[in-house]
């Protein structure tokens, strides 16, 4: 799976993820990466989100949506929010996995709770910062 | 001119030793080129929204990554691809499931948002719209990488039962939501 989140200079937040699935799914089966707010979220008063993981958790706990509720709900920063998931809530029905998200103010959080993810972030400054391992 | 790109490209057991450094490099370069991409829109004072796209589709085309080319295979040895995107602007949505001749299915999820009444299309009809909407439609083998057709020859040699999860010691269980010990052996 990969995804991408922003937020550009007038404010506007926008989500994107794209997946091959699981390798030998059967009978149709999908993840979390096409159902928006499980895998995909954005809303421009709280936080952009695109999720990587074991699907059926992510669903099941509405992971991308949930994160942008903390937050314009409960006041959690972008960082509470998401660790919350993928911390807490994810690993505790049994789940794994990562997701990126970045708030309306530039914030971003990647967590994720498996051995690696590929990652990366870049701002106005142009410098970009990439990691993989925990 | 604040603006903020991040991008990822799956988590999983991605170990430092499994990795040679020849590979790490391709991976290191391939999400720089995703994240410039997508910077270049946003420093022009692009919309965040193509930004993301534009990002994604670097990643799609990649064979590194799981989506679009260098996707996973199915039990029956297809490319089933999925995405969405979503505007904060308007909560405005779009997504595509299960769909094998569309090259770059993040376009198409975002042609189904700005292009249609809907939010969600899957399969044949999600295929037949965005040849439509005239997007880049591919052979299915397009998708195609040795590696990871070999994997899936690995997972059906190991478990031919794929159904249900193998939970990494070897003994099957029926249950899917059972907790696994070895989380990363979930196929199928």
């Amino acid at each position: 799976t990969v995804g991408a989140v922003a937020v550009d200079m007038q404010g506007n937040l926008a989500a994107a993820t794209s997946t091959g699935g699981m390798t030998n799914k059967k009978f149709g089966r999908i993840g979390d990466a096409p159902i928006i707010g499980a895998g995909t979220y954005a809303d421009n008063n709280t936080v952009a989100v695109s999720c990587t993981g074991w699907g059926e958790f992510f669903i099941r706990l509405s992971v991308a949506k949930t994160i942008s509720d903390l937050m314009e709900y409960k006041n959690f920063t972008v960082k509470q929010a998401t660790d919350e998931l993928i911390h807490k809530k994810v690993p505790a029905l049994g789940g794994d996995g990562g997701l990126i998200a970045v708030d309306k103010n530039g914030n971003i959080a990647m967590p994720f709770n498996t051995e690696g993810m590929y990652r990366g972030y870049i701002k106005q400054d142009g410098k970009p910062v990439i990691a993989i391992y925990k | 001119k604040k603006f903020s790109l991040v991008i990822h490209g799956g988590a999983g057991t991605i170990l430092k030793k499994n990795m040679t450094p020849e590979k790490e490099k391709a991976y290191q370069q391939a999400l720089n080129d995703a994240l410039q991409a997508g910077y270049k829109i946003l420093n022009s004072g692009g919309s965040a929204l193509d930004a993301v796209e534009a990002t994604v589709r670097v990643l799609e085309d990649c064979p590194l990554f799981n989506a679009g080319k260098g996707a996973v295979f199915t039990n029956e040895g297809k490319n089933e691809l999925d995405a969405s995107i979503m505007n904060g602007k308007n909560l405005a949505a779009g997504s595509v499931a299960s769909v094998t001749t569309i090259r770059n299915p993040i376009t198409a999820a975002r042609a189904v948002m700005e292009r249609s009444q809907h939010v969600m299309m899957v399969g044949a009809g999600a295929e037949k719209f965005a040849k439509q909407q005239g997007l880049e439609i591919v052979d299915p083998s397009y998708f195609y990488t040795e590696e990871r057709w070999q994997g899936l020859l690995k997972v059906r040699a190991e478990d031919p039962d794929s159904v249900a999860l193998d939970h990494g010691n070897k003994t099957k269980t029926t249950g899917m939501l059972k907790q696994p010990e070895n989380r990363d052996y979930k196929y199928g």
